[in-house]
């Protein structure tokens, strides 16, 4: 049976495929718009959302007809098997209310990469990760799915087993690069949309509608907040003339951020708070490194106070193997919020025992520069994003290893500039040791050269 | 996985499942498939992806991105669409059989 190994991988065997009708085929309005700001006019050239099966040569049409289908789903009804008496009903499914679960909250998806090529193997497969945006319906997280997931489901810890999103695009390219994100249609609305076609397409349908999953928990109409944990409202949006990157406040009237971002001291730059969305405070570049420095950094002082943003508590040790979280602006910059990436502190490099260099798992993409790691548990800021990587042989980018400098590097010059003024701790960092720079330009350090005796 | 994994678990398993969509009489075209979520047991209702539904669509794409369309019913496919739906071990029912795979993946040493 199946794979004719004789053996059953995944436990009982599949049942076998049961015939099904196609009662409507539906789509999300708000999630059409939302995708058509984000991914349409001229952002459109960008992006490419191909879903094929490895072996698949994909035409243009056919790239047409799955960017036109992306947004739509398909309520099928399944036939009645001989013995669906004794069929068991499962527990019910429930459906997470829209915008009841926190941007970096941790989500499963549950889908069966190349569909039904091989479900002896590939039957719900899961993959973890956080729900990394959201604009209205569209959902964006970074767990990593593969074509033929789409429609999957993706469920909630908390309500704990929910039904959060399908999955609407499971490989996202832009500008030639995968991004490491999977577009998601939140079930919600989606299930509303489909009790109303329903209705209006099978008037006798009613008994049908009832039978789609409810929402749990909250009373309708809560206002939809954004639920991000505190520690990633320090994000900023750093503007820099054309230039945009990340920043992370440091301090009521201090932001941090890449000096490639903001190179020129006292440039006027604007930064854009995450919450509350649309203020947006003038400052000025009061510090920049060298360009021979490693340290990519530049200090931005404020014209005003941060009001109602946390302060991050900077991290004192490092842990490698510790879940981390990214914060920034990339891949959208300002049409969206800050963007959630998840992953695991992979690497701390360290010269004469003082790390110098942080290495993540986490997606992060061009716009996250300047941006905040974050210890997912703690919230304790443990760095700030420098870059990921890029094979300069084959031009490939790899979101998922980045550098971030250490906030043990910067933290005491941060402080003494900030309760005086003086800069002559960030003057440092243009100082900073030849293997420190060796590190930094990702080359391996030269062995202690032997000594001559003569 | 930890504890708080649990209910989502059973939840994915329980509710997982794969869709694959045929032309009756051409099994040798072969087939579009892809995951869904039952919504519903008994009877069935399963909620699926609509990219696998665009061969079939009498008036093509382009019916997919008309203004103000959120919804199409189930005629606006051609008659000779089929549909199939599998799901994991949930019910003491006799033993399935599954699909035979098509050669086109491989794991490579790496």
């Amino acid at each position: 049976a199946g794979l004719g190994l004789g053996l059953q991988p995944r436990g009982r065997p599949l049942q076998p495929p049961r015939p099904a009708e196609l009662l409507l085929l539906l789509s999300c309005p708000a999630f059409r718009a939302h995708f058509a700001r984000l991914f349409g006019a001229e952002a459109a050239e960008q992006w490419h959302f191909v879903s094929a099966a490895p072996d698949d040569e994909v035409s243009e049409e056919e790239e047409e007809d799955q960017l036109r289908a992306l947004g739509w789903f398909a309520l099928l009804r399944v036939r009645r098997g001989a013995d669906a008496e004794g069929e068991e009903r499962g527990p019910a499914l429930a459906v997470a209310p829209l915008g009841s679960v926190a941007k970096g909250a941790p989500l499963l998806a549950c889908g069966s990469p190349f569909g039904a090529f091989c479900p002896d193997i590939f039957l719900n497969t899961l993959s973890r990760g956080v729900l990394s945006n959201a604009a209205g319906p569209l959902l964006l997280t970074d767990a990593r799915c593969l074509p033929g997931t789409e429609g999957g489901g993706v469920f909630a810890a908390r309500p704990a087993g929910a039904l959060v999103a399908l999955v609407a695009a499971p490989l996202c390219w832009k500008a030639r690069e995968w991004v490491g994100l999977t577009l998601l249609c939140a079930a919600a609305p989606l299930l509303q949309a489909a009790r109303a076609a329903l209705v209006r397409l099978h008037p006798d349908s009613a008994a049908l509608a009832a039978l789609l999953p409810p929402e749990v928990g909250t009373p309708r109409g809560l206002p939809l907040r954004d639920l991000a944990p505190p520690w990633a409202s320090a994000a900023v949006l750093v503007e820099c003339g054309s230039v945009w990157g990340s920043g992370v406040a440091v301090a009521s009237r201090l932001v941090v951020t890449c000096r490639h971002v903001a190179p020129r001291e006292s440039a006027r730059v604007l930064v854009h708070l995450a919450t509350p969305k649309s203020v947006a405070i003038w400052g000025r570049v009061t510090f920049a490194t060298q360009e021979t420095s490693p340290y990519d950094i530049a200090v931005v002082s404020l014209e005003e106070d941060l009001d109602g943003v946390p302060m991050p508590v900077p991290a004192e040790h490092f842990h490698e193997g510790e879940p981390v979280s990214v914060v920034g602006f990339g891949v959208f910059g300002q049409a969206c919020g800050p963007l959630v990436t998840s992953g695991i502190l992979s690497a701390v490099v360290q010269v004469d025992d003082a790390p110098v260099m942080l290495q993540t798992t986490c997606a992060v993409h061009g716009g996250s520069s300047g941006g905040p790691l974050f210890s997912t548990h703690s919230g304790d800021l443990l760095g700030i994003v420098a870059s990921n990587t890029r094979d300069n042989s084959t031009g490939a980018t790899y979101p998922h290893l980045n550098f971030s400098i250490p906030v043990t590097v910067l933290q005491p010059a941060l402080q003494q500039y900030s309760q005086t003024g003086d800069l002559c701790g960030l003057q440092e960092l243009d100082r900073a040791t030849e293997p420190v720079k060796v590190v930094w330009r990702l080359q391996r350090p030269l062995p202690n050269a032997p000594q001559s005796k003569l | 996985m930890g504890r708080q994994w649990g209910p989502s678990m059973r939840s994915a398993e329980q509710a997982g499942c794969v869709v694959s969509a045929s032309r009756a009489g051409q099994p040798d075209v072969g087939s579009w498939s892809c995951s869904g979520v039952i919504l519903s047991r008994n009877p069935g209702l399963v909620l699926c992806h609509g990219g696998i539904f665009t061969p079939f669509l009498r008036a093509g794409s382009g019916a997919l991105t008309e203004a103000c369309v959120a919804f199409l019913p189930g005629d606006s496919c051609t008659d000779d669409l089929r549909l199939h739906v599998q799901w994991g071990p949930t019910a003491a029912t006799p033993a399935g059989r599954a699909e035979q795979g098509r050669p086109g993946l491989c794991t490579p040493q790496c």
